[in-house]
């Protein structure tokens, strides 16, 4: 993008496979080309103005984002829910998350919701153990509602500030999958009035525009409250995001730069903008 | 889908004959559209476009077929062939053990698709070994343990070792000694990036030796399939590409990717998370995928 000095059709075509390589997706392309036509983004280079554009549509959503709730009421642990497609970095973010919060002071547990898959279970207990939790695990094949239920009140009872539940990798287009989902958010708002208090939709950076269809169906299915995004620790550069926050309007709460316990950063919108085109 | 978009572009055309520039130029915008919506590889879509070119100009108007469903035929005909002929079968050794590695990023299903595989085999009455070779991700050799007994495949006890190269090293000597007929290596996911990574997969490859080399790859995967599959080619050579979670709604632009800057197959389809979710790989099915 930097190499190119003005806007006129030839270099559009460039602007173009800079940002379809990005990931960026035909609708935010078009929507960036459109901008760039209308004289927007500012009077500097094609590359100014193109981040400046990108920038603008994440932080100018379609629409606003659902409203979170209100916390825990005193004394009662945040409930924050980790959902996504197989392989996303469900379990992994929880693991990184309990070490952010605890350095943040606050008294971490884990829920290991994640029934099905071979050795989910030990998956989780790994990251309970690297972070010096206590974490509620049933047996494989066990009810995942059963552990939600059963985490909640030993978080109640211990006192813990934060139950991160690791829930299981599942297809948006799952529909018995999603309904299991939806009980799961049930049996934690009966149990504890506002639970889960946090639902982070955890997408992978490599994905294309299946990403937005991800974000649409949870985030219709659940309400979500945030998305994280990981492995841009790779090339892949995470473009469709963009078109996923101004269409959602969800605030983007962390990112993944690896697969160690401190590799979670806040999201920075400015900062992701101007890495797309490195 | 791109029918409909190609139907509304002919709609409006009084002539007769063969397509005219103006309508090819149309045509081929909407192609494009539909590929860049699919995930097709930004590069790899404008070749693409740029070949089937003439396709498209030869197309007449007047013949029986609606030029709309004429050009979908003609794209489809040459995403298929792109994609090569029926998926190409999984490598057999004309003697001895079968060695299968699988390689690719994190999360894409190397782990789950190795027991596929060995259940696949397993039916056929092979005896498989499988060798956990990830000891990096927190139970990752308690995973393939699990999925082995489930297929009803041995596993090799790599727990508590800690050289990946070594564990691949023992794995297949014991596979030799005896005698499976398949011997499937799975690898910790890692990124093209990592030097170090590729560095130690090209050393588990020479102890490996393996008659089979599967990239295996998210069926969502989006512009990066291009970087992937040139990476992973060159650092240790493929033999075949499996794509996994195809029971999503993705629809699946990186098998063109793939398969345009690899040169190798797409062999084997992961169609959900039980072990029997195993399916060869259909070029004409994906191709009409692809077009949405
Ligand atoms: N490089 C890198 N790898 C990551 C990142 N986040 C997760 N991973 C890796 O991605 C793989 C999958 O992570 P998991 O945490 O098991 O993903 P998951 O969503 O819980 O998977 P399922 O529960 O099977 O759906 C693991 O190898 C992780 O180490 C990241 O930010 N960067
Ligand atoms: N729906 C669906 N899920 C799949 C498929 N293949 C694998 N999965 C799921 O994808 C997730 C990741 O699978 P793994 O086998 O752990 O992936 P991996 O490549 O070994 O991951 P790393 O070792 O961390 O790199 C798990 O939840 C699997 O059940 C598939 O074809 N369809
Ligand atoms: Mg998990
Ligand atoms: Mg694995």
């Amino acid at each position: 993008l930097s190499g190119i000095s003005r806007i006129d059709p030839e270099s559009i075509g460039d602007i173009e496979e800079a940002l379809y390589m990005a990931d960026i997706g035909p609708v935010t392309v078009e929507a960036v080309l459109e901008a760039l036509r209308r004289g927007e983004g500012g009077g500097e280079s094609p590359a100014v103005r193109v981040r400046a554009i990108l920038l603008s549509l994440m932080e100018h959503p379609a629409q606003s984002p659902p409203v979170k709730g209100q916390g825990p009421p005193e004394g009662e642990p945040e409930v924050i829910f980790l959902v996504g497609v197989n392989g996303a970095g469900k379990t992994t973010t929880a693991g990184k998350l309990a070490s952010r919060l605890a350095s943040e002071g606050r008294k971490v547990m884990f829920a290991a919701a994640d029934t099905f898959r071979a050795a989910a279970g030990e998956q989780v207990e790994v990251w309970a153990e690297r972070n010096g939790c206590h974490i509620v695990r049933h047996q494989e094949g066990a009810d995942p509602g059963a552990v939600v239920f059963d985490a909640i009140a030993s978080a109640r009872a211990r006192g813990a500030d934060v139950l991160l539940v690791d829930t299981a990798g599942r297809l948006h287009t799952k529909k018995n999958l999603m309904a299991e989902l939806i009980k799961l958010c049930r049996v934690a708002g009966r149990q504890l009035p506002g639970a889960p208090h946090e639902i982070l939709l955890v997408l992978d950076a490599t994905s294309g525009q299946n990403a937005l269809a991800q974000v649409r169906e949870f985030g219709s299915a659940l309400g979500v409250t945030g998305l994280v995004v990981t492995k841009l620790d790779g090339s892949a550069k995470g473009g469709v995001l963009i078109g996923a926050v101004h269409e959602s309007g969800l605030p983007v709460r962390w990112i993944g730069v690896g697969e160690g316990i401190d590799d979670l950063i806040p999201f920075d919108a400015k900062a992701f903008t101007d890495a797309l085109f490195e | 889908g791109l029918r409909d978009r190609l139907t509304g572009i002919f709609r409006d055309i009084r002539s007769r004959g063969v397509l005219g520039e103006r309508e090819v130029d149309a045509a081929l915008r909407e192609i494009r559209l539909a590929l860049l919506e699919a995930d097709v590889n930004f590069k790899v879509a404008k070749d693409f476009i740029a070949r089937i070119r003439g396709d498209i100009i030869g197309i007449d108007q007047a013949a029986h077929l609606d030029p709309s469903q004429q050009v979908v035929k003609a794209v489809q005909a040459a995403l298929v062939e792109l994609m090569g002929g029926r998926g190409a079968e999984l490598e057999k050794a004309s003697s001895g053990v079968t060695t299968v590695m699988l390689v690719g990023l994190q999360g894409s299903g190397k782990t789950t698709s190795a027991g596929k595989l060995a259940l696949r085999l397993r039916k056929r009455g092979l005896r498989v070994l499988l060798a956990p070779a990830d000891v990096a991700r927190p139970a990752a050799i308690l995973q393939l343990k699990r999925l082995a007994e489930l297929a009803g495949a041995d596993a090799f006890d790599s727990e508590g070792m800690k050289d990946p190269v070594a564990i691949v090293r023992s794995a297949v000597e014991r596979a030799k000694r005896e005698h499976y007929d398949y011997c499937i290596v799975d690898t910790a996911g890692r990124m093209q990036v990592d030097e170090a990574l590729m560095d130690e997969l090209r050393l588990m490859k020479e102890a490996a030796l393996p008659h089979e080399v599967l990239l295996v790859a998210d069926a969502m995967t989006g512009q990066e399939a291009v970087n992937l599959g040139e990476a992973f080619g060159e650092a240790v050579g493929l033999t075949g590409v499996m794509l996994t979670k195809m029971d999503g709604d993705a629809r699946g632009g990186a098998a063109v990717s793939l398969r345009a800057v690899t040169g190798v197959p797409i062999k084997l389809v992961g169609v959900g998370e039980k072990l029997d979710a195993l399916e060869e790989f259909h070029p004409e099915r994906m191709a009409s995928r692809i077009l949405g």
